[in-house]
């Protein structure tokens, strides 16, 4: 096959009532069937769209809100794909997995593949010296059924979340691929892709064609959000990503995806509604063999340049607990320059008009982010400010009626793994169409 | 080449080489 059908869902999960001792397992099963059974629809209208594979989101059968103890009752044991299991036809071989079951014949009787995140419990005793105090590890974990209903990929979440406190971090990164007739395919979930290990790994070692991504992933404003982030994920490591995340709008939970590496070819992003979405969109199967993404040399341009006399001082503000340097930009045009220990962040623009009620800046951050998670950062970024008032520059901002004709943004850094990202009013995704990335290392306007 | 109104441009570099040994595991998890 040249080419397949992908679909994500976009899963507004129902969660459990926050408690503080564990509910019954027949509660717990009340809970996820209740899930199921949206996602079931989903997968049905995906399977009769032609779709060869779906991937719902992390977290999407039973939520995130659990200690240790409480997110017990809704654990299965999986186990190791290798043994050759289709749940649907024998349920009992490893206990109860009314899940595993469910999933399995849903993947079966649709003929499409499945691609579920659950938890997987497996018991420990005192001669592990990590097993924790009560017996057992907890895992996030992505499942992926095949078309037939066989259990074909296990994947254990290795970077998690800060505040995941239900779970365990596995002892090893796992590098999780699986083959079918549309290309290979490989798996890691949300904040792993922050890492080098194993969402850089899984791509370059393993070659694979496709990345599975189910996500609960919170959009922070004004830089991390789901859609920018993932979509040039996949233009940056040459792979196609099905991202599939959690709608929850009061955890600013939306922004799902299915991007090829030269193109967003559908997306989601929803804060109005508290409904799901499907998405399908046809991908080729080998996209390497089509293109490989340009070398990009992310200092060279910069390195070459003077930096820039702005004339003004340069003044510090955060960006998600982040210190940048900021420095104002004045007037419909300009050339700045700002910088933060190593990096040196230039910015060439023209704006349509300059307007009195909008304030941007040219911001520098080089340096460990240490909240959530701790990973080493350079950024050079343009931003809009809340308000005119400098101290709102990086809080989260929603319009801006400024229009810049013409841009050119490029920093020194130190890193190839660069990711360049623009997000328009609207929190709309600007299209490929209208910037361009230069092998010399400019984000920079075409035309 | 239309005028874009623009909110936010970043490039969003990441050092894996500067990041603390395991990212993302929190003090003495497994401990």
């Amino acid at each position: 096959m040249d080419t397949f059908i992908a679909a994500v869902y976009e899963h507004a999960v129902i969660l459990p009532n926050k408690t503080e001792s564990p509910v019954s397992t027949e509660e717990a099963l009340l809970l996820i069937n209740k899930n199921i059974d949206i996602l079931e629809s989903a997968i049905k209208l995906a399977a009769r769209q032609g779709a060869h594979i779906i991937v719902t989101p992390e977290d999407g059968i039973y939520g995130w809100i659990f200690t240790r103890e409480t997110i017990y009752p809704y654990l299965e044991d999986i186990p190791d794909p290798e043994v050759n299991w289709i749940p649907c036809r024998d349920p009992r071989r490893f206990g109860y997995t009314p899940v595993q079951e469910r999933l399995s014949c849903l993947a079966k009787e649709n003929s499409i593949y499945i691609m579920a995140n659950i938890g997987d419990k497996k018991p420990c005793n005192a001669t592990d010296p990590h097993c924790p105090p009560d017996g057992r590890y907890q895992y996030n974990t992505n499942v992926v059924f095949d078309s037939k209903g066989r259990l074909t990929a296990r994947y254990h979440k290795y970077n998690l979340f800060e505040p995941e406190i239900q779970f365990d971090f596995p002892k090893d990164s796992e590098l999780v691929t699986f083959d079918t007739p549309f290309g290979k395919f490989g798996i890691f979930t949300c904040f792993d892709i922050f890492s080098y290990d194993p969402a850089v790994v899984v791509v370059k070692d393993t070659q694979v064609d496709s990345v599975l991504l189910p996500t609960a992933w919170y959009n922070t404003l004004p830089l991390l959000s789901a859609v920018p982030f993932h979509s040039v994920w996949a233009r940056a490591m040459g792979v196609n990503v099905l991202a599939a995340n959690t709608h929850n709008t009061s955890m600013h939970m939306t922004g799902s995806g299915i991007y090829s590496p030269e193109a967003v070819r559908v997306y989601h992003y929803d804060m109005e509604t508290e409904s799901g979405q499907l998405l399908l969109s046809e991908l080729r199967s080998r996209p390497r063999q089509h293109a490989t993404p340009a070398e990009v040399n992310w200092s060279a341009y910069a390195r070459t340049v003077k930096p820039f006399s702005s004339g003004q001082a340069d003044f510090p503000g955060k960006i998600y607990f982040d210190e940048f340097s900021f420095t104002k930009l004045t007037g419909s045009a300009g050339n700045y320059t700002v910088c933060q220990k190593d990096l040196c962040c230039h910015l060439t623009y023209k704006m349509s008009e300059s307007r009195m009620d909008e304030v941007y800046v040219l911001g520098a951050f080089d340096g460990l982010h240490t909240v959530e998670g701790q990973y080493y950062l350079q950024i050079c970024t343009l931003l809009k400010c809340q308000t005119t008032n400098s101290r709102t520059c990086g809080e989260p901002v929603g319009s801006a009626f400024t229009k810049f004709e013409e841009f050119s943004l490029s920093g020194t850094f130190r890193t190839k793994y660069v990711f360049p990202q623009i997000v328009l009013s609207g929190s709309q995704l600007a299209l490929e169409r209208y910037y361009e990335v230069s092998r010399d290392g400019r984000l920079r306007s075409r035309g | 080449g239309a005028p874009l109104p623009i909110l936010v441009m970043a490039l969003y570099g990441r050092v894996f080489e500067r990041d603390p040994p395991r990212l993302g595991q929190g003090p003495g998890k497994l401990q």
